[in-house]
């Protein structure tokens, strides 16, 4: 069942927290498609 | 010693090899094989930074610029081209999280003390690094720990081969579960040590009654045998009973076409030496599609060491099927003459197995010649090894135990659970066996 899952990448806002202060960025990651 | 090699590095032997590891998708019975498209060379992760002199632990962004198994080589952001401080970590642990993990637990992002003067503006470079990069998914650690679940429980009863007499089974009770890898102890025996070590997908362990639901030898007391072959037709199991769901399911066979029948000439791996693929008769049938294979010329005369194979197994070949892929077979001990399988045919009145009925399915397995991977020892199932996949045939692999003479090679099937990726013995907290280093003369 495992390998059958159903994946896909997506947009996803991620903050980020520097010393500087914070900001958010858009990167892609692999989410359940359902 | 002085002398003596520090602990096994499997980066620095990737490294120092220049060799590839099987992908973790090749390996479909092992944690995180399904999700592994979820991770990508060039990917951004959240690391450690330890070049920082800094006494809380803080982070740095790191991207993946090589993957082994489920290990892979990390940059910090911000290095470019320099490789100072490349390190290997284990993907599956704790230690490497998604881009965005520290801001959700309220900790700055720290660049390495080496590049900490090499921009002013960090949010500019970081933004230009990370937008439109790939990180891992937020619910990847918990997709790890869901993945590594096994169902074998401690103090669970189960049947498995004798592994002193493998034509015969026994009965067996977990002893502990690592990894998938269940320890199981012979429960006639008085030997504490007497353990057996096999992965929960084991085609050698089936659950109560099994035996003599397909008619194989079991060795067990006469209370076991009446008791287990009722539960069996009373499909009632005792709480401690292995629940039949949780083992291998080998394929159906349809049974009104041709089937194996004894005396059935055929090649197989043999059991008791991996290394060798062997004449071999089909002794006896079971039920269920299940067949007792003697090796030519190896047997005793009680049959002790026939074993048992499914005839769907991808460890039966049928005649010629070496001779096809150029793969030694092992003759009959003591047969003189060069062996050709017509001569061999005539001479022993038998009929070669046909070629329709066993396993020609080739799936797109993803092994080649050369990756690395770690496998268990067959001989010693409680060993995990550093080892190579020199030869692929179809869907069987010859594997090499690094460092080792060819001699202890196996011939393994490509969907064999004792095969892990790389990483796998770290993952699971199970003792991985280095290469073996030959002692150079004093």
């Amino acid at each position: 069942g495992d390998a059958e899952r159903s994946r896909k990448w997506e947009q996803k806002q991620v903050q980020i927290k520097t010393l500087e202060g914070e900001f958010s960025v858009t990167m892609w990651a692999s989410e359940d498609s359902n | 010693s002085k002398n003596k090699p520090g602990p096994f590095d499997w980066g620095v032997h990737i490294d120092t090899e220049k060799k590839e590891s099987a992908p973790v998708t090749s390996f479909k019975h092992a944690p995180m094989s399904g999700h592994w498209s979820d991770v990508a060379v060039g990917m951004k992760v959240e690391v450690l930074n330890t070049d920082c002199d800094l006494p809380s632990k803080v982070f740095w962004i790191a991207q993946v610029i090589k993957i082994a198994g489920y290990r892979a080589k990390l940059r910090y952001e911000g290095f470019e081209e320099n490789s100072s401080l490349d390190f290997w970590c284990n993907l599956c642990t704790m230690e490497v999280h998604p881009v965005g993990w520290c801001a959700t637990i309220g900790k700055p992002l720290v660049p390495p003390k080496t590049i900490q003067h090499k921009y002013t503006n960090w949010k500019g470079f970081l933004v230009k690094r990370l937008t439109g990069a790939k990180t891992l998914p937020g619910d990847f650690y918990t997709k790890v720990v869901e993945s590594r679940e096994c169902k074998f429980r401690s103090g669970m009863q189960l049947e498995v081969v004798d592994k002193c007499s493998i034509s015969s089974m026994r009965v067996a009770v977990v002893d502990e579960v690592v990894g998938g890898r269940i320890r199981l102890l012979y429960r006639d025996s008085q030997d504490e040590e007497d353990d057996f070590w096999c992965h929960m997908a084991s085609p050698l362990i089936h659950p109560v009654g099994w035996s003599q639901l397909v008619g194989h030898k079991l060795t067990a007391t006469a209370d076991y045998k009446a008791a287990s072959y009722a539960k069996t037709i009373s499909k009632k199991l005792d709480p401690m009973d292995c629940p039949p769901d949780l083992f291998r399911k080998e394929k159906t066979v349809d049974s009104s076409h041709q089937q194996f029948q004894v005396g059935m000439k055929l090649e197989a791996i043999d059991p008791l030496n991996l290394s060798t693929v062997c004449v071999a008769t089909v002794r006896k049938v079971l039920r269920e599609g299940y067949l007792m294979i003697g090796i030519d010329g190896m047997e005793t005369p009680d049959g002790s060491d026939w074993f048992c194979y499914h005839q769907t197994s991808a460890s039966i070949f049928p005649v010629g099927f070496c001779d096809l892929n150029k793969i030694e077979l092992t003759p009959p001990r003591n047969y003189s003459a060069p062996f050709k399988w017509l001569d061999y045919l005539k001479k022993t009145k038998s009929q070669a197995a046909p070629v329709k009925l066993f396993n020609n399915e080739i799936p797109n397995h993803g092994f080649k010649a050369g990756m690395k991977v770690e496998a268990v020892d067959l001989m010693e199932p409680h060993l995990v090894c550093v080892a190579t996949v020199v030869r692929v045939v179809g869907r069987l692999l010859r594997v090499h135990f690094d460092g080792w003479e060819d001699t202890y090679d196996q011939w393994v099937d490509c969907e064999a659970p004792d095969l892990y990726p790389v990483g796998w013995c770290e993952m699971m907290g199970y003792p991985l066996q280095p290469p073996l280093i030959k002692a150079s003369p004093p």
